[in-house]
């Protein structure tokens, strides 16, 4: 088992540096570290990031934002490994400027081929990118009722489609 | 296998039943803070089997059934249905779909479907079982948590390690 | 200081409803609660929040963007019983949507009186509301660059402004 | 009093000498992901005396000393000076504006300021002790904190309503 999670940890690691260079851009690099090379299966694994021109530093001096790119770097690292049906994800966004969402939006659609995606978001760039759409409202307060506003087989949404958030 | 579709009723401020059918790619949700895009993401977890109630923001199980709001009584029950499609291979399934559904009363009381007839959780986490699909799987992320991939100490991200195995 | 603190409970509890009342607007409501009034000086707080339409409910079970609005009614309870020369807010406004923004800035406009507030954002309408707006860029990878947009005294933004993310 | 400068040089991202001159009102603080919004948030807050180089991010305090990049080799001190005007009757000082210095070197060797005479950490905070000024205040609101003002347990938030008091 010991062997079974050396090979684990190596493929997640070989992803995660495939991922993260592909959302942060050229001239960046990461990689996992075994904290106790001689305990494998019990020591701590740390994150290394190197943003664009930045120095090799662990994860906790990364911004916000850099700190999300990172996560989603790892998350889909295992992804690669073990694709899910379906994936949801819950406002991944919230800390992302615009440019690193586009390659957050770039990279998942990568994920399409072999996984459905359910991503809840305010952010348009997000929303722009989704084949189907679902909007909530809570017009009558406190009960939740959904509208529908596909557009897959459209080219554009419906006109009277509620504005997204933010 | 994919996801076809997901009705609630009863379900947290899913008071009226609701239904929001699935395809392949990339499907956004959208709306105001609180009108009740999380609870959506709780209800899938639900139905999965999640046994805590702090997981889903609740105190308690029954947290889950539709409260009540100025202008609507309480309900006595919330449940939950996750419909999969093409499964005969990935689940090993003689149908071509399969239909999860949930239930839990006011008295705490719950029960578990499989397309319609009883089931016992254990039949639900067995079916699931390798697939990726479930409650402990990375692949629900809830609003808030992705930070913790990185923040929790080195000894728990090992837990990822070993899902992923 | 039983009775200090008392006191000083009852005063933060009233700013707390009223503030929460200009945050989410007409119809909520909310309190702060003693767990154990028996033992005011030991005892916990709980948060009772009462969102427009919804029923009473402790914190937990409120949406992301519910608990931002929550925390900066509490927050800014506690701002008008010792108002700081300067608040320094840093991306408060992450999980909000767009008329939650609108609210949270017509709210620290209040306060300006009183206070400075240096705010850091990603969203555009926090950053129409600004009277002084300070861009940082690192075009030279890793060294942070300050490019100073001020327009108080102006009526727009000078044109060559980095287009604020998001 | 209101603030009236901050200076950064060698802090963290900012290499090189930076000035932010404040006015009263809102000032706002925009640019993209990772570009130093909330390094200016730690700068303040080390000013003014943090003690906890894990409040700033880092593992120890030279940890804000700018440490290199691809183009640039590290610096070797990091220093942080904040202005503040119209203080002689909240702070009591004999001056209309007062600066505030710290430095920090390599070694891990520190220095305080007080228009730009040596003084030690005692004496910054006196000077801001009642005033709302410093650390321990809630008028620094971290990134990604704002939610720990609920869902820290019942007993630690109780600090909040000491710190008012
Ligand atoms: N059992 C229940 N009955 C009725 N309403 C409930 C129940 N449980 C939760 N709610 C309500 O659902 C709302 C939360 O919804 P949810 O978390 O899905 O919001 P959201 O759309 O994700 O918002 P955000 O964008 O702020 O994250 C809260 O206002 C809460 O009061
Ligand atoms: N000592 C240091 N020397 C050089 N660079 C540093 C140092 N400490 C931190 N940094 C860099 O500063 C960047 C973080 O900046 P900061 O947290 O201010 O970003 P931000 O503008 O707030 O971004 P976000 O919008 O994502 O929150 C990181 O990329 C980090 O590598
Ligand atoms: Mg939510
Ligand atoms: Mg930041």
């Amino acid at each position: 088992t010991t062997d079974m999670f050396s090979k684990t940890f190596e493929q997640i690691n070989e992803n995660f540096q495939v991922m993260f260079k592909k959302l942060f851009g050229t001239g960046s690099s990461s990689k996992l570290v075994l904290v106790n090379e001689e305990d494998i299966l019990e020591c701590g694994i740390e994150v290394i990031a190197r943003p664009p021109g930045k120095r090799p530093q662990t994860v906790s001096l990364l911004s916000g934002g850099e700190r999300t790119l990172t996560a989603v770097a790892l998350l889909f690292a295992i992804y690669m490994i073990k694709p899910s049906p379906f994936c949801l994800l819950d406002e991944l966004d919230a800390a992302l400027d615009a440019s690193n969402i586009n390659r957050f939006v770039d990279v998942l659609q990568g994920f399409l081929g072999q996984s459905q995606f359910l991503v809840i978001t305010h952010n348009n760039r997000t929303i722009a990118a989704a084949d189907v759409l679902y909007g909530i409202t809570m017009e009558q307060s406190g009960v939740s009722k959904i509208v529908a506003m596909k557009f897959k087989d459209h080219e554009k949404k419906k006109p009277d489609a509620p504005p997204p958030a933010t | 296998v994919y996801l076809k579709s997901l009705e609630l009723v009863g379900f947290k401020s899913f008071a009226l039943k609701t239904k929001l059918d699935f395809e392949p790619g990339m499907t956004a949700v959208v709306g105001p803070n609180g009108c009740g895009k999380s609870n959506i993401a709780d209800a899938v977890r639900w139905v999965l089997g999640e046994q805590s109630a702090k997981a889903l923001r609740g105190g308690k199980m029954e947290d889950c059934i539709f409260n009540g709001t100025d202008g609507k009584r309480p309900l006595g029950m919330a449940e939950t249905t996750i419909t999969f499609a093409d499964c005969e291979n990935v689940l090993g399934t003689d149908y071509n779909e399969i239909s999860i559904a949930r239930r839990v009363f006011r008295s705490g009381e719950g029960q578990y479907f499989m397309n319609k007839a009883p089931c016992r959780l254990k039949d639900i986490q067995r079916l699931f079982m390798g697939t990726g699909i479930g409650t402990v799987s990375y692949s629900i992320m809830e609003q808030g948590r992705i930070d913790q991939i990185l923040s929790s100490r080195p000894e728990d991200r090992r837990t990822i390690f070993e899902e992923a195995s």
